[in-house]
């Protein structure tokens, strides 16, 4: 089940990677700003959270802001590198967003989509990879279920993620995005 | 199937996006050296292709040197940056080896193991990962035809790579290493 080893590639190789070394990084891009201005500063209960968006139709863009005007990049965080597989210095970089509520108010976040959604997506319009569009929904859900299991057992990601299953029928409405990560 | 995913994966999510820029960053990292020495350029057929290294074992270590110190880290190629998902400006970096022949001469190449590797190794530890040690090697196997079959039936990867499957059950040979990459 190819949704149940990319869901496991994740977490193995990035987010128990990546998860544990947040706070400190969020840390240190806080104190960059104080020289600039407050603004963008990472605050409150979603600071040292890294949002992970999964649409079920597994549709990710590059650029967040085409589904969303009110998600907005912000800066990036400084950036973590690690030797891996004979890659010296390989670079993991994660990036903040603001979130404009229905009263024009910015929230910052550390926001990105759950880029094994690509491979899901891309898999399921090339013929040869041995699933089609209509098992892609149940994939996303089962690679949902799993990442899930997985990282609430993990002592090491606990309290520094926040999975947003994205219902994306509904997409069509111009502020869904927004309005769905600031549920969470 | 793990492995058939994880190749679909790494192709998808890697190869197909870093392969064909192989060329254009050997070039920059070639103009860069002329003005140090011209030690460590990259020429020859070898030059812009990605050297893959798929042990059977799927024990893939982050420093190459601890294999064989014939194998030797160099530099690293000018980075790729590209927008992935919500990520701004991800980094791909490639890294160039030099590898010392039974003459004591250098030659130079593109390399890296196949970092989907690890993560089969690690799911096999996990117990709840759904497979164990035994179907490891199998799965690598796997692993190494379904990608072949891909990327030989890929424009944009032809000519830009070269898998190496090892059967490092020879591993224990102080040179196993440096010899099998310098066969290719
Ligand atoms: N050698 C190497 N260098 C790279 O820069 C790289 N980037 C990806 N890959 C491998 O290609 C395949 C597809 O990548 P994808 O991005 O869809 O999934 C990735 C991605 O969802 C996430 N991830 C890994 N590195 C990053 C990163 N720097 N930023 C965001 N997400 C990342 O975790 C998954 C597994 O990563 P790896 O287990 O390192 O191997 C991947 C994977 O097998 C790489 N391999």
């Amino acid at each position: 089940n190819v949704a149940h080893g990319l869901a496991w590639s994740f977490y193995l190789g990035y987010l128990k990677l990546v998860l544990p070394l947040l706070e400190a990084a969020v840390e240190k891009y806080n104190v960059q700003r104080r020289g600039l201005s407050a603004e963008g500063a990472l605050g409150g209960p979603w600071a040292s959270r890294l949002h992970i968006l999964l649409p079920l139709s597994a549709s990710v863009c590059a650029h967040l802001e085409d589904d969303d005007p009110r998600v907005c990049f912000h800066d990036n965080l400084p950036p973590m590198e690690m030797d891996r597989a004979g890659v010296r210095k390989r670079v993991f970089k994660n990036s903040v967003y603001s979130i404009r509520d229905a009263n024009g108010q910015a929230h910052y976040c550390i926001l990105e989509s759950a880029t094994p959604l690509l491979t899901l997506h891309q898999m399921s319009e090339e013929g040869s990879a041995g699933f089609g569009v209509s098992e892609r929904r149940q994939q996303v859900l089962l690679f949902y279920r799993t990442l899930r299991g997985i990282l609430e057992a993990s002592p090491d990601c606990r309290n520094h993620y926040r999975l947003i299953l994205l219902d994306d029928t509904n997409a069509s409405e111009p502020h869904f995005l927004s309005t769905e990560i600031l549920k969470h």
